[in-house]
């Protein structure tokens, strides 16, 4: 396994390399890289060696061969099929309604909520909100392969039991209470509160040089 | 400067270790972080070694001390002021009202949108929406120290011109535009997408194991 770190900057690459392809841009050398992106070019020298990409010297690096190699280790050669749980509340809603997923090889495919207000009403262009109480049948009829939970707290562990039994394979996690991995899912929890601490690292460095 | 994703172990651990100093407990040894955070134990120990803190062997580290220290290093002795841009829509709404990060020593002391028809309405419990024009004013009146970027893309520009303008020293950006650090401006772009990158990437290695 790749260390998380590790993974996260294919993430970054990728972004920019589909920013590059979109430009028609045929190369990018390593330092091109490590200055856009704010890398330590030694670091991204090192990712391009375990990405296997070989650039001739002076010439650089296929920006379409890094990106198709990224795709492939990412495992994102396949749309994958994500289901939304609080889908009607405000931070489920915001995560339903992002474009960003779509253009990076994630759909929305499924909409869950527990408040029978919400359930069977739309959200426009994405789609009809289910309860709950379906999340078993729903991620095996759509092959739904990750859930993402934006459920209060207070619901967070009665939901996860839903989830052990329906089959799905990955979760990320938004509610402030951290769920363990099993055998068969693999959980993200998610916390804006660190990206805030690395920028009160950041003002901290700032303040005492 | 330490790497980011140190930090980011950081914020792990202070978070473990104030589960630990509600719950009474007043030591931790190396394994037991590394163990019940899923972290590779070699790690855990370079990372103490970093912070400092010498624990004798066979008894553990102090769960105060530890803390204390990760607090210092993150810059967290103070509590650091926050305003939210878009606060009427349905992300910046969603992390205006998020309790956990008056926990973890941030304080929503701002809100801003430019939706005539939510300027002047309240966040229940968090505060009035201002006008996003009176931004200079207010992060100089009340000492704003970060700003959280949750508008659409069409306006993330214009927002940034704004934010340079008023003093503030760090950004975390929601809006899919990669906003750029200044000599002054210390920014942060989050994408949930990176996230569902790192889950899709385990999903890959477990299909191919
Ligand atoms: N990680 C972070 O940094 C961060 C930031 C903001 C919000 N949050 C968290 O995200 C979660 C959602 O926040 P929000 O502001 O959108 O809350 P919200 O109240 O607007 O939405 C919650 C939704 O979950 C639904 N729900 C409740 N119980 C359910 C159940 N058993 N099954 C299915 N749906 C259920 C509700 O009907 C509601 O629609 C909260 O846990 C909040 O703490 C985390
Ligand atoms: N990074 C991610 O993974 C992710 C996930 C979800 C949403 N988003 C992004 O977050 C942003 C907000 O999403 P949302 O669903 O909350 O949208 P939204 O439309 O519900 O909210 C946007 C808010 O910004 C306000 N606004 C617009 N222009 C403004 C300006 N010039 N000054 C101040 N306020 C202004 C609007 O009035 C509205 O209240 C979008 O850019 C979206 O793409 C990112």
């Amino acid at each position: 396994q790749t260390p998380q770190a590790t993974i996260k900057r294919m993430s970054i690459y990728l972004r920019y390399l589909n920013g590059l392809d979109n430009d028609g841009i045929k190369l990018v050398s390593s330092n091109d890289l490590a200055i856009k992106l704010g890398l330590n070019s030694a670091q991204v020298r090192k990712d391009l060696t375990y990405l296997g990409e070989l650039g001739r010297r002076g010439v650089g690096y296929s920006v379409k061969k890094l990106r198709d190699h990224i795709v492939k280790i990412l495992g994102l050669k396949t749309i994958r099929k994500i289901g939304i749980i609080g889908a009607a509340g405000r931070l489920g809603t915001a995560l339903a309604m992002y474009s960003g997923f779509e253009k990076r090889n994630f759909k929305v495919s499924a909409l869950f909520d527990s408040n029978s207000a919400s359930i069977g009403s739309e959200l426009p262009g994405i789609g009809i909100i289910e309860s709950i109480e379906e999340l078993e049948n729903i991620v095996r009829e759509r092959g739904i392969e990750i859930l993402v939970v934006c459920v209060p707290v207070s619901s967070v562990k009665s939901v996860f039991e839903k989830i052990k039994k329906s089959g799905v394979k990955a979760v990320l996690n938004f509610a402030p209470f951290k769920l363990i991995s099993t055998d068969d899912i693999c959980v993200q929890n998610v916390d804006f509160t660190t990206e805030l601490e690395a920028l009160s690292y950041k003002l901290r460095v700032s303040e005492t040089e």
